[in-house]
Parts: C-alpha cells; sequence; structure tokens
C-alpha cells in the first residue's frame, strides 16, 4: 500500500507487510510517531517499537503490546489497527488528545517475529519463541513465563518441549529481555497492556501467588469500567479478575513482573473468541476487535493520566 | 509445512475433580502430541485441545470410556487455515 489509508486493515498481514506500514506510519507523521528498534529477537530480526510523543523529556508513557504468543494472530492485527487509530485521533479525539498531552503512548506490534515468521511459513500454531538449546531437540520458550515474577514456580514447565516451558532462566529470551531493558531504562511508564488471545479476559497480576496485589480495589474497579466499555460497543461479554483467580497459576508472567517494577496499571487482555474459532479468529473480525478493545483501553488509558503517582 | 488435515479441536468442560483429573493426565501424555488451547483451569471451565489426527480416536476413547463429555469445536482445522491463507491472498491480490 502506498499509505495508511489504503493498508487493509480487514485481514492478516505478513511480518514485512507490518514492519512496512510502521515506516509507512512514521513517514506520514512525523511530528507524532517514530520507531525504536529496542532489541534483535533469537533469529536476530529487529524488535521494533512504536512511540507515540507530542514532545517533551521522558514523559510518563503507557506501553501496549501484542503478540508476545505469535499465534494469537488477532492481537498483532489489532495492534496495527491501534497504531492507526492513535494517529488518526490524536488531535479531533479529546480524551486521547489530553493523553497524549501529558503521557507518550509505546506499542510493539509483533512481540515475537520469530515465532510470528514460523507460523506464517512453518506452522500456524506455533506460540513460543524460537531458541534452541542445547540438550534437546525441542524448540521455544513461552515469553509470558521467561519473566522475573516467580519465574520457574509453579504454573510454568521445565520441560523445553511444553508450550509453557519457562526457560533456562529469567529473560533468558532476548524479545523478553528486550523489553525488560527499556521498561527499566525508560524508569516512566505508568501503566503497562500485554495483549493475548483468546478467551475474552481483561486479567491484573498476580498469577504466580494468590497474595493479592496491594491495588487490587482500584485495578478491579477500573477493569469494571474498561469491560463495560467494551462491551458498550457489540456487546461482547468479558470477564475480568487477577490472574490466578480468573484462570489460574501461572508463573513468570509478563504484568507480575512490570507490577512489581511499581507499574500499577498493569493488565492482560486475552481479546476474542471464546471459542467458536479460537486462535483462528476470522479476519472479518479484527477491526471489531481492535474497536471494542481500544474502547477499554482508553479506560485504563485515562485513568493513568488522571492518577498520577 | 506443518498441516492440520484431519485435525480437531476438542472442547471439554470437567464437571467433576475425577474428570479434570483425567483431563489433565491427558497434559502428560507427550506421544499423542495435544496442543492444550486453554489448558485446565478448573470446574465448569473448559478445556480446549488441538487433537492431530492419529490421536483423535485414542483421546476420544479415552473420554468416553470415562464418561467426559466434549464437544467438537473444530471439526477441521486445516480448513479454517486454508480460509485464512485465501483471504490473505485475495487481500493481496487485490492490492
Amino acid at each position: 500500500p502506498l499509505s495508511t489509508n489504503t493498508f487493509d486493515y480487514t485481514t492478516y498481514h505478513s511480518l514485512d507487510e507490518i514492519y512496512a506500514f510502521m515506516d509507512l506510519l512514521v513517514a506520514e507523521n512525523p511530528n507524532l510517531v517514530s520507531k525504536l528498534e529496542i532489541g534483535q529477537s533469537t533469529e536476530n530480526r529487529p524488535l521494533y517499537v512504536l512511540k507515540f510523543s507530542k514532545g517533551g523529556t521522558n514523559r510518563p508513557a503507557i506501553w501496549i503490546d501484542t503478540g508476545i504468543h505469535s499465534r494469537e494472530w488477532v492481537t498483532q492485527a489489532s495492534g496495527v489497527w491501534f497504531a492507526k487509530k492513535i494517529v488518526q485521533d490524536h488531535e479531533n479525539d479529546e480524551g486521547l488528545a489530553s493523553i497524549l498531552d501529558k503521557m507518550d503512548i509505546f506499542l510493539e506490534i509483533v512481540t515475537n517475529p520469530d515465532g510470528f515468521v514460523f507460523t506464517q511459513t512453518q506452522n500456524r500454531m506455533w506460540r513460543k519463541t524460537r531458541s534452541k538449546r542445547s540438550g534437546s531437540l525441542c524448540i521455544g520458550v513461552d515469553p509470558n513465563r521467561n519473566w522475573d515474577a516467580g519465574f520457574g514456580g509453579p504454573g510454568a514447565s521445565g520441560n523445553p518441549c511444553s508450550e509453557t516451558y519457562h526457560g533456562p532462566y529469567a529473560n533468558s529470551e532476548p524479545e523478553v529481555k528486550a523489553i525488560v531493558d527499556f521498561v527499566k531504562s525508560h524508569g516512566n511508564i505508568k501503566a503497562f497492556i500485554s495483549i493475548h488471545s483468546y478467551s475474552q479476559l481483561l486479567l491484573y497480576p498476580y498469577g504466580y501467588t494468590r497474595t493479592p496485589v496491594p491495588d487490587q480495589k482500584e485495578l478491579h474497579e477500573i477493569s469494571e469500567k474498561a469491560v463495560a466499555a467494551l462491551s458498550s460497543l457489540y456487546g461482547t461479554s468479558y470477564k475480568y479478575g487477577s490472574i490466578i483467580t480468573t484462570i489460574y497459576q501461572a508463573s513468570g508472567g509478563t504484568i507480575d513482573w512490570t507490577y512489581n517494577q511499581g507499574i500499577k496499571y498493569s493488565f492482560t487482555f486475552e481479546l476474542r473468541d471464546t471459542g467458536r474459532y479460537g486462535f483462528l479468529l476470522p479476519a472479518k473480525q479484527i477491526v471489531p476487535t481492535a474497536q471494542e478493545t481500544w474502547l477499554a483501553l482508553q479506560v485504563i488509558m485515562q485513568h493513568a493520566r488522571d492518577h498520577p503517582y | 509445512t506443518e498441516t492440520f488435515v484431519g485435525h480437531q479441536v476438542l472442547r471439554i468442560v470437567p464437571t467433576t475433580d475425577e474428570e479434570l483429573q483425567k483431563v489433565e493426565e491427558l497434559q502428560n501424555l507427550e506421544e499423542l502430541q495435544l496442543d492444550f488451547w486453554l489448558a485446565p483451569r478448573g470446574l465448569g471451565h473448559p478445556v480446549d485441545v488441538h487433537v492431530p489426527f492419529p490421536s483423535l480416536q485414542p483421546v476420544k476413547a479415552h473420554l468416553e470410556a470415562n464418561g467426559i463429555s466434549y464437544s467438537i469445536m473444530i471439526q477441521d482445522v486445516q480448513a479454517l487455515v486454508d480460509h485464512e491463507q485465501t483471504e490473505m491472498l485475495r487481500s493481496r491480490r487485490q492490492l
């Protein structure tokens, strides 16, 4: 496509197409959007993050990532839609404009590019990274079990052949370490949202322990409002709660780590659907999914804007 | 390229602790090469299992022998994957 206006948001795209989209978006909006390379994947693919900023230096920021599990295609596709949405609305939408007046937004659309390419070329159902370890024929680590929060505990597997293999040590995966390093060096991220599919859930920490987070009440209230906003568009029903009480114990998870770093507004989404198509969600549902999710994201972002800490 | 001809995705909703245990046992049977799209999480919660064709009969037999009801969430995984590919190609051709 010659511009992001002719890009087809109603279909799934390859990694090259998404990376080309990013470059187009930056070229069309140089005063708002820039592209950062925060690291490289196991197979030496660049890890790109789009930064949406109206200026300033090291402003408080919101982080959104999609595609950490590569087979969850509706998430990367939604991330592409979010990027365009931010550009479209950053001036004419009062809520988004006021968010960007005070905060930056970082968006990593393809958080696991090696896995994503593998889903498109070899195995549509690949979930993990593509790292190899001596002593095992099996490849890959679950990038949502590789974080330094209850690492290696119950809720992750030590079997390299498992879909929930936590890896040899925390942050062993370059895709994870890149985000860890970025968050630590930035030091001013106030909201962190990691997007998965499927199940239609909005989750907050913890997953590795039953001890409630100190901010549980506030996070629960935010979740209630976010889910209400999401449902208002197409009636899609979501459940919400902490990871461990809503689904199951999961150790080494992303938002458990980010919360323990002091990022209070740490959330995970599980997008559509609830089990008709699962990971094979038809492309015609990409835009409706992204639209409704965006409403929930705005609730979280506006809360972060209005409640500095 | 991995193909999914003959693969199905089954949905199991354990209603008793015994059923849950039987479903959890399936996770340890690596030779079946099951892919749990939704892992077991407790009674009343769905468990979605992507079952390759060679394992369909033994898995269904195991569930039926233990009185565990299941439904077929996706009858033909390859058909959905093919449809996805077709749609992507169509979009590229249109462009």
